[in-house]
This record gives structure tokens, C-alpha cells and sequence, in this order.
């Protein structure tokens, strides 16, 4: 189930639409500070379900959209997509509750300055929640040790031992 | 389930125990139960010993043994529960150079089954990826992808480097 | 007393403006009063303008962008309040080259009143010292200082490499 | 009131007596991970009468005598010594009440594993306040900013406004 391509637009200091694609083994994005590097794993967090604007570096949600810079003017909406590998069916995507087995599963989630979010699975319109459920079981929900952020590697270790039962409990 | 949490921390645990020496070249480590009687409610201790050197309380170790026994911990959950990818940003920045290979190398020991994707400043790290991803701000507060070439990557600085002020 | 409180961050406070600059080339950044009327009781707050962006909060700064504000604010204090000297422990971590030749820019302007102790894993901080002083373990678990020689500085890592594993 | 020798004996991994002369200027200290570099940090902190054995990474204050490694018996004892430039005279150590004007302060600081501790200034026995006290108004005793900690550096950005304001009256 690996990813095959990210596309984001309007997303933090993404102003226009960006395409990342992904290959196996090991890839490294590279650049120098404040260039964006951590906003594409922040855009990861966000089109997989992040409902806590803290945790992307926010104060509220709306921080995710694109600004401004002394030369543009802000976006009006912020938009990631996703694209799985399915090719081993690991994803059941459904669309208006039907089954739709698919070789490549797209994600989008949109946020608009009015404060409106739309969510898309393979290009239908779908909630947050049918996003979180098709991810449950992949082993991909407990992002709490796939994504390891910027300066909180050695989080485990410094956590209280009841923080870190917790993390263990999210984990198995 | 109770039973769910004694399988998932038992594995972690060997897999702790073999990762941390692997990492660390020897040495020993371990995560305990603070409460074994009380499963379900138990905090969870780890206890670190180096190479050569005595067993002391974590807090004590130095901030690169800190990032290696981390990244021990975090592939030891990866070996028990396998992700299909993993993204890691900057884990390396308080490595130097001997144990930045050796988290490279560990790295390779699980891209069979799992994706990395790395953000490195480190041109060791950089040189064990497959493709390379620049990105910049050749217009000021506006990110933008760039392709880079592996013979780049030593002045990576320079020719990533955002539009001059 | 009121009286110092204000002065030393008035001081502090111009110096921040300025030093900000520096370390980014441009920008705009301040710290204020969250209550002017309440003087010893009022909180602090920072705002932080990196060049060709936009004002928003500083959370979403990247690692490199934290350090460099948070920097020009330590050396802000230093400029109101002299210390004889400073010790600095691996502050540039995260800071790519360009801002790692900045920041040491900097040190270089407060070198006449201030004696700096840093410790590095970075070339270019290295090569801004009068001298090096390494740190070694030939016997596990056990220090030992050694003398550096600045030609050797490139391959510090195999130079003081601890005792083989 | 330059630094000029730090000497280190049975102090967290330095189980020998070990000397650093400081010049001048910007010295850099260099070595692998967990060789003992933030130990030279933590070993200056302690002798100007640090307290706090958190703040020193150890659960007690005893943390600090070396241990013993696979090849060595632990030390009875952590010493350390700091010698300062006093040719300006900004420092005035007292001996038994007396001021004793001096080119060269040095402090010293030991601790036992029976948990007795001795100060020293200028070779004479003294108490810990008089070690701060001698430091207090040269612009030393708010180590607050003048020792940044290894992943400490941004700690006043991240603050709360209420502990950053904290932090400023312990300057002013
Ligand atoms: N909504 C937004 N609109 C425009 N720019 C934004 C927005 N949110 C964040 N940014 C900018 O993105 C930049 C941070 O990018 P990021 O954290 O990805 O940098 P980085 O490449 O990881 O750098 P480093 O190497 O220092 O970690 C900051 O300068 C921040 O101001
Ligand atoms: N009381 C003690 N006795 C012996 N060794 C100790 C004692 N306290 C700490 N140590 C050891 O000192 C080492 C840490 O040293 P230090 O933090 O100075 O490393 P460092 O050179 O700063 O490394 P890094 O580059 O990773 O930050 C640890 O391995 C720790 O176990
Ligand atoms: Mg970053
Ligand atoms: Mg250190």
C-alpha cells in the first residue's frame, strides 16, 4: 500500500499546485530551512485525517491555508491528495456505502477560508470518518510511530511512563 | 484487550532488545512494566546501557545515544506492526557521522516491506535514498519542487538556496 | 522593580528588532507586552516575520527559522546584559549552511566582550573557534580530552572515534 | 572575567583528573556522540552552584560521580575546579568574613557518595551562597541565557508567555 503521489495546492507555503511522486525504497526531500520540507509531511497528517491544528504547527485550522508572501495574494482553499498503490487490495474504498475495489486510491481533503472541508475517495465525495475507517486495520492508523516530526524523535523516550502506555495502546 | 497489549509489548520488547544492540554496536536495553500485575493500567520503564559503559538512568545519556535508543524503540514497533510507509523528519540532526551510517543501514534492513521517506540535511542520509526531492523557494514564500541530481546533493545548499535577499 | 523590568526590555526589545534582521537578512520581528497596563504582571509575546513572508504565528515557523529567531533573542539579552561568557551546546542542529554562517557571522560581533564555548558537530562552526578542543572516549565509559588540530577538523569523527566495538 | 582552566575529576564520565585551558575569543569543543562534551557544560553549571539535579539530566544529585564503566570501579568522589581572570577585579571573594582581592579566582565544588558537600574559593572552605553571591550582579548569575543547553535553544520561543516573562526578570 504504498504512496504513489501527492499533489498539494494552496496548502501552507504551497501556494500553487505541486506534484510529488513517490517511487519504493527510500526517498529523501532535501532543501534549505523554512523551504517547505516539513509542510509536505504536514500535508500528509492533513489529507490522512489530522483534526488537530496544533499538531500541524496551527493555531487554528485555517493556518493551513496559503497566506500570502510578499508578492501573492492568499489562497481561498487549501487542497491535498493522496494516491495509494492498491494493487494488493489492502484499501476497501466504498462509495454511497457500495464496495469499490480499485488498483490506485486517491484521497482529497479540501478546507475553504468559510471554514467548510470536503473530503473525496477516489474522486467521491466521502466524510472523515469513512477516510479513518478505510485506513483502520492497515496498520497505517496508528501514525503515532509512521511519522516521526521534526525534532520529536526522541518523544518515547522523554514521555512519562503513563504517556508512553498510551502509545503502546494506540499501537496495538 | 489485555491480551492484545501483552502480544504487541512483547514483541516491541525483543525487537527492543536486538534493534538497541544493533544500533549501539553492544550494550544492552530493555522496557519493562512498572506494574506487572496490573497489565492493563502498568506505566512502561526503558533502561539503556551503552557499550562499555554502566547502567544509569536514561536521562543521563547524550543527546545522539538519546536519537539512537528512539530509533531503536520506533523500528522496534515497525518490526511488530509493519507500516507501509514511514516518514522521518531530521531524526539525524543530532548524529554524527558513525551513527548516522548506522541509522542508514537499519533503515535498509526494512525497505522491503515499508517506504521511506526522509527530510535530511545530512548528505549520508541523502545518499542512501533512491530519488532525491528539492524543495525551495526560488520565489520568496512560495515552496516549489525541484528535481535534484545525487552529484548536487554536496552543495545541496547552493543549489537549493532560496532566492538571494 | 518596574523600573528595571521596563528598561531591560526596552533593550532588549530594540535589540531583537535588530538582530532578527541580520540573522535573516530582512524580515520583521518583535516582542510585546500582552498587557501594557500591568507591567510586572504582563506575559510576553513574539512575532516573527522571516523575509518575503507573511506575518503568522510563530508556531509554524520551520526548525531552522525557530532556532535563528530564538537566537537573535538570546543574543538580544546579551547586548542589554553583557556575560563574560557563553556556552553554547550544538544551538545550530538544525540550521542548514547558509544560516550556520550566519549565526557564527554573528558570534564574530560579540567576540570583544564575550568569551564563547560552543560545542559542535558542524564544520563551519568549527572553523570559526581559536581553538579545538576534542573529546574522546579511547576507553569506554571513560573521557578523555585530546588536542584537535583545525586541518583535522574535516575528519573529526574518525580522529576521536571512541575504541572500536 | 574570562574563563581560564576547567578541571574535572571523578565528574560524570571524566573518571580522571582532566584540564581545559580556555583563551580568548571562541573556543569549540568537537568529539563523537556521548563522549562527554555536554558533560563539560554539565560540569561548569555544577560549580557555579547549580542545584537542581534534573537540570543536570541526572534523578539525584549523586548522578554525577562517575560511575564506573565495564572496565573501571566507580569514584568516591566528583570534583570540579573553574578558574576565572579576575584582573579586572569585578569578582571580590571573601575568606572568614575578609575580602581578599585576587588576579585569579578559582571555585571549587566536591561531592561524596555519602552525599557531604564541600565549596572552596580561593582554596578556603566556603558555604554555596557565598559562591553566588560572589557571582550575583557580574552578569553570570542569570546563566539563564549565557548557558544554552544541548535542545534547548529554542525553549523561550516555545514558552508560555507567562514563563518567558519569568525569564526576563530573572535578567533584568
Ligand atoms: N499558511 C501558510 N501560508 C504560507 N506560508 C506558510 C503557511 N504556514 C506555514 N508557512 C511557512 O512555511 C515555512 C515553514 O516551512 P517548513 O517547516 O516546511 O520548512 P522546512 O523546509 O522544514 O525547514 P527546516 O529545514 O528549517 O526544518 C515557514 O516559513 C512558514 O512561515
Ligand atoms: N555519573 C556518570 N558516570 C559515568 N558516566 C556518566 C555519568 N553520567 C553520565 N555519564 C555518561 O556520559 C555520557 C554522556 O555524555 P555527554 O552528554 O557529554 O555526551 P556528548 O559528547 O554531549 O554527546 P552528543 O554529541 O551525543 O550530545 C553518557 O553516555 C552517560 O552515560
Ligand atoms: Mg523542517
Ligand atoms: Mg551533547
Amino acid at each position: 500500500m504504498k504512496l504513489k503521489k501527492l499533489i498539494v495546492a494552496g496548502f501552507k507555503s504551497f501556494a500553487d499546485r505541486t506534484e510529488f511522486e513517490f517511487d519504493d525504497g527510500v526517498s529523501c526531500i532535501v532543501g534549505p530551512n523554512g523551504c517547505g520540507k516539513s509542510n509536505v509531511v504536514d500535508a500528509i497528517k492533513w489529507v490522512l485525517g489530522e483534526q488537530s491544528a496544533k499538531s500541524l504547527r496551527g493555531s487554528e485550522m485555517l493556518d493551513v491555508i496559503f497566506n500570502g508572501s510578499s508578492a501573492r495574494k492568499q489562497s481561498g482553499m487549501a487542497m491535498v491528495t493522496l494516491e495509494f498503490d492498491n494493487s494488493e487490495g489492502i484499501l476497501q474504498p466504498t462509495a454511497n456505502g457500495q464496495m469499490q475495489p480499485s488498483e490506485t486510491v486517491s484521497v482529497t481533503r479540501r478546507l475553504y477560508r468559510s471554514g467548510q472541508s470536503e473530503y473525496l475517495i477516489n474522486k467521491n465525495p466521502a466524510r472523515l470518518r469513512d477516510i479513518k475507517e478505510m485506513f483502520l486495520d492497515t496498520g497505517m492508523g496508528a501514525s503515532a510511530y509512521s511519522i516521526i516530526e521534526q525534532g520529536r524523535v526522541s518523544q518515547f523516550l522523554q514521555a512519562s511512563q503513563e504517556e508512553r502506555r498510551a502509545f503502546f495502546d494506540e499501537a496495538a | 484487550s489485555r491480551q492484545r497489549f501483552v502480544e504487541t509489548f512483547t514483541a516491541v520488547r525483543e525487537n527492543f532488545q536486538t534493534l538497541f544492540r544493533k544500533l549501539f554496536g553492544g550494550g544492552k536495553a530493555d522496557i519493562l512494566l512498572t506494574d506487572p500485575d496490573d497489565v492493563l493500567e502498568s506505566g512502561i520503564e526503558i533502561v539503556a546501557r551503552p557499550p562499555g559503559k554502566e547502567l544509569r538512568s536514561i536521562s543521563l545519556l547524550s543527546g545522539g545515544e538519546k536519537t539512537m535508543a528512539a530509533l531503536a524503540m520506533i523500528f522496534s514497533f515497525f518490526r511488530a506492526k509493519p507500516s507501509p510507509f514511514c516518514l522521518l523528519d531530521e531524526v539525524d540532526a543530532a548524529l554524527d557521522e558513525a551513527n548516522t551510517e548506522r541509522y542508514n543501514a537499519l533503515v535498509g534492513e526494512f525497505i522491503a516491506d515499508t517506504q521511506f521517506i526522509m527530510i535530511s540535511h545530512a548528505k549520508r542520509t541523502m545518499s542512501i535514498a533512491n530519488v532525491l526531492y528539492g524543495v525551495t523557494m526560488q520565489e520568496r514564500g512560495v515552496s516549489k519542487r525541484i528535481s535534484v541530481r545525487f552529484e548536487e546533493a554536496d552543495k545541496i545548499d547552493e543549489v537549493l538556496e532560496p532566492v538571494a535577499m
